[in-house]
């Protein structure tokens, strides 16, 4: 682990007289390469080593009698603070129905996450919808169909044949008519870099007035994940994040990336395939993950 | 790569940017900025243009130089096999790798081998009825091998050119997965013994460095012939791959791009390092 690494770092140095700059050197050399393992993003690491190096240097780490636990503190009290404080919560309105969209690249984990948060809302006394917003993937439509069947939740859906942001306004009357709580709108999968989809997104985001537009992330993406996530930002001004597919064995790094450039919080994760693995984010476990 | 012209520490750091932010990862780089300073201080390269042509080279050590295509048996059914974690495109490269054979005059057949996922099924059964071929597929839920074990002896049995096997997404950390994406290879070794002639591991291009252990397991678990690098129309590099190839071996057979059914090539390593240094 990373701690292990700076405690073996220290001790090769207590024998060599006093620390000093020079030596630190090694120490924030191998937190720099625990981040960069754990896909952060090269020009994040950057700012992070800067700002770690010089609280390091300011609180004098070098005449500290436990100076690996104290730099270790540094890092882990920086990469929580930067993950955000606590949890964040799913923003429900006032006056139902509330509206949460899902975007994101292709195969990220949207329509599994459409469902896991309506089986969610379910448990919790609400009565969401489920809207079939991906008319382009072969047999979507009835992938979304299947799960709503799953968890007894009702899927709004006008084939394949119409626009999306009509499906969607649709779905906002069917929603009205039928005293649904949360209307919850999967779309297809995309690049940042399609205009002709991204311009669909926003057409969509006019028709429905979302009170979250969560940007749906797999864990396992490397250094490209701050650009996509600000492209989505920029074009749509998300509200949150789902990272998904963290009960593998990745890393993970790209949260900290996305959440240090654009300031958004990640408010669940995916832990697996079934319909009840999502859980609350919480910041800190995430930092311990990403350190290693 | 910018204005120095020695391997200074300008130079190395320019070095290290290129190789981290493409997703080459730290231990590609360090690999790689081991060899570059062996050979550069050997052969005394100083231009800094060298040293690019120099990085190009090294590249292209670790590729190889020319496409790794997929192997087809003559005049006998070739068994292809897709397997990977959840969401990398596997379906998808399934229905283009059936259009392309199609298109050279094969006769191919798909066996639906992803029992689990919610209209997986279904949306394989789009991939046949858009591209033309058979496909074997049973009611959800059911059991992945027994599909898989019909589907090759009916493609042995009806003379088909090629077997497409779709596998269910899975993470390579689930033992219990593993198992049974190797329980899926002992059935169809017991029809073919040499199937499959090739089990190609689906790699999303935006994946960073978790890419490596999903290589080395299935690798480990299920003897993967290459890869197939999803998603490259996308911003992502894919460097991985070179990692990948430096550590396992294993080539990058074809690329996706896209998500119409002509979006897949053949992996070209010279266009995939310029692309890379770009
Ligand atoms: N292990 C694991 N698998 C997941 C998780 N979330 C989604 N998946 C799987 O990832 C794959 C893709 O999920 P989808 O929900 O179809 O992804 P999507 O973003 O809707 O895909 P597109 O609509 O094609 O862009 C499926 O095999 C899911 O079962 C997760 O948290 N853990
Ligand atoms: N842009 C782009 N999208 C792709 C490419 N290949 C696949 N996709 C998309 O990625 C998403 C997932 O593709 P699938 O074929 O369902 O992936 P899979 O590996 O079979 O997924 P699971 O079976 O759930 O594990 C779909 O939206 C595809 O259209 C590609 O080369 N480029
Ligand atoms: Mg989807
Ligand atoms: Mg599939």
């Amino acid at each position: 682990s990373l701690s292990d690494k700076l405690q073996g770092i220290f001790e090769k140095l207590r024998g060599k007289g006093r620390l000093n700059e020079k030596n630190i050197q090694e120490a924030l050399k191998a937190i720099k390469m625990s981040l960069l393992e754990a896909d952060v993003n090269y020009k994040v690491v950057k700012d992070f080593m800067k700002a770690t190096k010089e609280k390091a240097l300011g609180q004098d780490v070098l005449k500290s009698l436990t100076p690996a636990q104290q730099l270790i503190k540094i890092v882990y009290d920086e990469l929580a603070r930067i993950m955000g404080e606590s949890a964040s919560e799913l923003i429900l309105n006032v006056n139902p129905p509330s509206v949460v969209m899902l975007v994101g690249l292709q195969g990220s984990g949207k329509t599994t996450h459409a469902a896991k948060l309506a089986k969610m809302l379910k448990k919790l006394g609400k009565k969401p919808l489920l809207v079939a917003g991906d008319i382009y993937r072969p047999a979507a439509v009835k992938q979304i169909q299947v799960l709503g069947e799953q968890i007894g939740v009702d899927v709004f859906s006008m084939g394949t044949k119409l626009s999306v942001p009509d499906i969607v306004k649709g779905a906002m009357a069917f929603a009205k008519d039928n005293e649904i709580d949360v209307v919850l709108v999967d779309t297809a999968g995309r690049l940042h870099i399609d205009d002709t989809l991204m311009v669909e997104l926003e057409d969509v985001k006019k028709v429905c007035t979302p009170d979250e537009i969560m940007l749906v992330v797999d864990a396992m993406t490397g250094q490209e994940a701050v650009t996509v996530a600000k492209e989505f930002d920029d074009r749509l001004d998300i509200t949150g994040l789902i990272l998904t597919k963290l009960d593998g064995d990745a890393r993970g790094g790209a949260a900290l990336s996305i959440k240090y450039v654009t300031g958004k919080p990640i408010k669940f994760i995916g832990v697996g395939e079934k319909l009840n693995a999502i859980e609350v984010f919480h910041p800190d476990r995430i930092a311990q993950r990403i350190l290693g | 790569v910018g204005k120095s012209h020695k391997i200074d520490d300008e130079f190395l750091e320019e070095l290290e940017e290129i190789l981290i932010t493409t997703d080459v990862g730290v231990k590609g780089m360090t690999n790689i900025l081991e060899h570059f300073q062996e050979i550069a201080e050997m052969e005394e390269i100083q231009d800094h243009r060298e040293l690019l042509d120099l990085l190009k080279e090294i590249f292209h050590v670790i590729l190889d130089d020319k496409p790794v295509p997929i192997k087809l048996n003559d005049g006998e059914l070739t068994v292809i096999m897709l397997v990977g974690v959840n969401g990398t495109g596997k379906t998808t490269t399934i229905g283009k790798l059936a259009k392309k054979y199609r298109d050279q005059g094969k006769s191919v057949m798909l066996a639906a081998g992803d029992t689990f996922r919610a209209a997986a099924i279904e949306q394989l059964t789009v991939w046949a009825n858009r591209v033309g071929c058979d496909i074997i597929k049973y009611e959800s839920g059911g059991d992945a091998a027994a599909v898989v074990f019909d589907a090759v002896t009916a493609a042995k049995a009806r003379k088909k050119d090629i077997l497409l096997i779709d596998t269910a997404g899975r993470l390579h950390t689930k033992v219990n997965l593993m198992e049974e994406l190797k329980k899926v290879r002992r059935v169809i070794k017991k029809v073919i013994p040499d199937a499959p002639h090739e089990t190609l591991l689906a790699l999303d291009a935006t994946t960073g460095q978790n890419a490596v252990n999903q290589a080395a397991v299935f690798h480990k678990e299920i003897d993967l012939t290459g890869l197939i690098l999803t998603k490259l129309d996308g911003t992502a590099k894919g460097g991985i791959v070179v990692a990948i190839k430096e550590e396992l071996k294993l080539p990058v057979k074809m690329i996706g791009v896209g998500e119409k059914v002509q979006d897949l090539h053949v992996f070209d390593p010279s266009e995939f390092i310029e692309a890379l240094l770009s």
